[in-house]
């Protein structure tokens, strides 16, 4: 399943 | 002001084509290095990354950054109307509001103009570092399109295995299972049919086939994909532009 709002926090992580 | 003018509206017109569907409104970045979009689409699950260079035009000026805020599914509607071989420039003001596409006939004196309202977008311009990738596939974009077609058809989610010289496909449906598997190949007269798998670790990643599906829309693009895939990294899908990209970063699926 996916992860909701991983991709957003992925490029947002620093 | 802004004026570029592209040889063939065909590149724009496969540009938009491949973005529309993912994404609906798109701030389009103009400097003097050329355009760029970065758009997310509403799930959060696909992140679109387009650079055209002022290599890829024939004309191409930018005297000011411009912010062009496009509703997509306009845009395409007045891309549709030129043919793809037609010159297209895109006309704007240092502070518009609406960009100006002209279409012209190579062979005979007809002009076509057009005017599309821009929109005020609030969007996020993400700071995207180089990422390293432990997997990186070059392969034919049309055989990957057809694996992603074909694989959509059994379930939703389409797993990438990657082992030291071949991609596997594969699918778990509820009626039935499928994969395909792909194997380092050069093709020294047809170079774009080649497969070049470079790894640094195994890779074992499940994507949503839906992605997958808009993705490959930008097929038409460029005869190679570039695939590169690491664990807890999202990946990284590129069409080469003939000066410039269009990139998709897509999140993985993770167990339950």
């Amino acid at each position: 399943k996916y992860v909701q709002n991983w991709l957003w926090r992925y490029f947002h992580r620093d | 002001m802004l004026e570029g003018k592209f040889d063939e509206a065909s590149l724009l017109k496969k540009v938009i084509d491949a973005m529309k569907d993912s994404v609906k409104l798109c701030n389009f970045n103009c400097t003097e290095n050329g355009i760029s979009v970065q758009a997310i689409d509403d799930s959060r699950v696909l992140l679109i990354s387009l650079l055209i260079e002022a290599g890829s035009f024939e004309d191409y000026r930018c005297d000011r950054n411009i912010v062009l805020g496009l509703e997509m599914e306009s845009l395409n509607k007045i891309i549709k109307n030129g043919n793809a071989s037609d010159m297209l420039t895109l006309v704007a003001e240092d502070s518009p509001d609406a960009l100006n596409l002209i279409f012209e006939d190579k062979r005979r004196d007809r002009i076509a103009e057009y005017s599309l309202k821009l929109m005020d977008i609030d969007q996020d311009f993400l700071k995207i570092e180089d990422m390293k990738f432990d997997a990186v596939v070059n392969m034919p974009s049309a055989e990957f399109a057809k694996i992603c077609r074909d694989m959509k058809t059994l379930s939703e989610s389409l797993q990438i295995i990657i082992t030291k010289d071949s991609v596997k496909f594969n699918s778990e449906g509820d009626f039935g299972s499928g994969s395909v598997v792909i194997k380092s190949f050069t093709d020294l007269e047809k170079t774009e049919e080649s497969v070049r798998i470079t790894l640094e670790k195994p890779i074992n990643l499940t994507f949503g086939a839906k992605y997958l599906n808009d993705i490959i829309k930008s097929t038409p693009l460029a005869s190679q994909v570039t695939i590169k895939l690491c664990d807890k990294q999202p990946a990284l899908f590129e069409y080469q532009l003939p000066s410039g990209y269009l990139r998709f970063y897509l999140a993985p699926k993770f167990e339950d």
